[in-house]
C-alpha cells in the first residue's frame, strides 16, 4: 500500500509550524 | 436486568489521533525514558519498572510538541537512555514484536549523539528505511565515556532487511567513516 514519507527536510519545516507548539 | 459495562484494558488504552491540518505519520509512536538507579542488578523486572512512557504521537506536529520540550541526548547526565517505539510495542526484548528481532548498534564518542539521535529519528518517522513494518524503534543510550544509538527490527533473520537498514543508517547519520557498526539480534543480547 501507499506510504507516508516525510524527508528530514520537511520535518524540519513543520517544526516551526503554530500547530507543533 | 442491569447490564454491565466492561471496559476492556485495550479500549481504555489511548490511542494518539492526527489533529486537523496535522501532517499524520506511518505508524504512530511512543517516548520512553529510563534511567538506571547505580548499583541496583539490571533484571527483567527493575529494568520495566525503569521505564517510563512519556507519552504517544500521530502526526509530524505531535511529534515536535514531544521533542522541543525533551532534554537533548547529550545534556542526560548518568545511564539513561530515550526509547522512539511504535504505539503498542514496548521497549523490550520480551515485547512479541521485538522477541525475534535484533538491533543495529553504532558507538559514539560523547558530543554525538543529539545530533545523530535526532537525524535517526526522523528517518524513522519519515519512513526512509523502506523496510516494510519491520522496524520496531529506536534507543539512544547515555554512558559514561561513550553514548550509544540504536534502532530495533522484528526479524533478525532478514538479511535483506538488515543490510537496508545498516545502508539508510550510514546515509542519514552522516557518520565518520571509521565508525563500528555492529548487528546484534535479541537473543545473543538475552545470553
Amino acid at each position: 500500500g501507499t506510504r507516508i514519507i516525510y524527508d528530514r527536510k520537511f520535518l524540519l519545516e513543520c517544526r516551526s509550524s503554530p500547530l507543533a507548539r | 436486568a442491569k447490564k454491565k459495562v466492561c471496559v476492556s484494558p485495550k479500549y481504555n488504552a489511548t490511542i494518539a489521533v492526527p489533529g486537523v491540518g496535522e501532517h499524520p505519520l506511518q505508524y504512530n509512536y511512543s517516548f520512553w525514558y529510563s534511567r538506571r538507579t547505580p548499583g541496583r542488578p539490571a533484571s527483567t523486572q527493575s529494568y520495566e519498572s525503569n521505564i517510563k512512557q512519556i507519552g504517544s504521537f500521530a502526526s509530524v506536529e505531535q511529534f515536535w510538541r514531544f521533542y522541543s520540550h525533551m532534554i537533548r541526548p547529550g545534556d542526560l547526565t548518568g545511564h539513561s537512555d530515550f526509547h522512539l517505539f511504535k504505539e503498542g510495542i514496548k521497549p523490550m526484548w520480551e515485547d512479541d514484536a521485538n522477541k525475534l528481532g535484533g538491533k543495529w548498534i553504532i558507538r559514539l564518542r560523547k558530543g554525538l549523539a543529539s545530533r545523530c539521535w535526532e537525524n535517526l529519528i526522523l528517518a524513522m518517522l519519515g519512513e526512509q528505511f523502506m523496510v516494510g513494518g519491520e522496524i520496531c524503534g529506536a534507543v539512544v543510550s547515555v554512558r559514561f565515556q561513550e553514548d550509544i544509538i540504536s534502532i530495533w527490527n522484528k526479524t533478525a533473520s532478514d538479511q535483506a532487511t538488515i543490510t537496508r537498514i545498516r545502508d539508510t543508517l550510514r546515509r542519514v547519520l552522516n557518520l565518520p567513516p571509521n565508525t563500528i557498526m555492529e548487528y546484534k539480534t535479541h537473543t545473543d543480547s538475552i545470553k
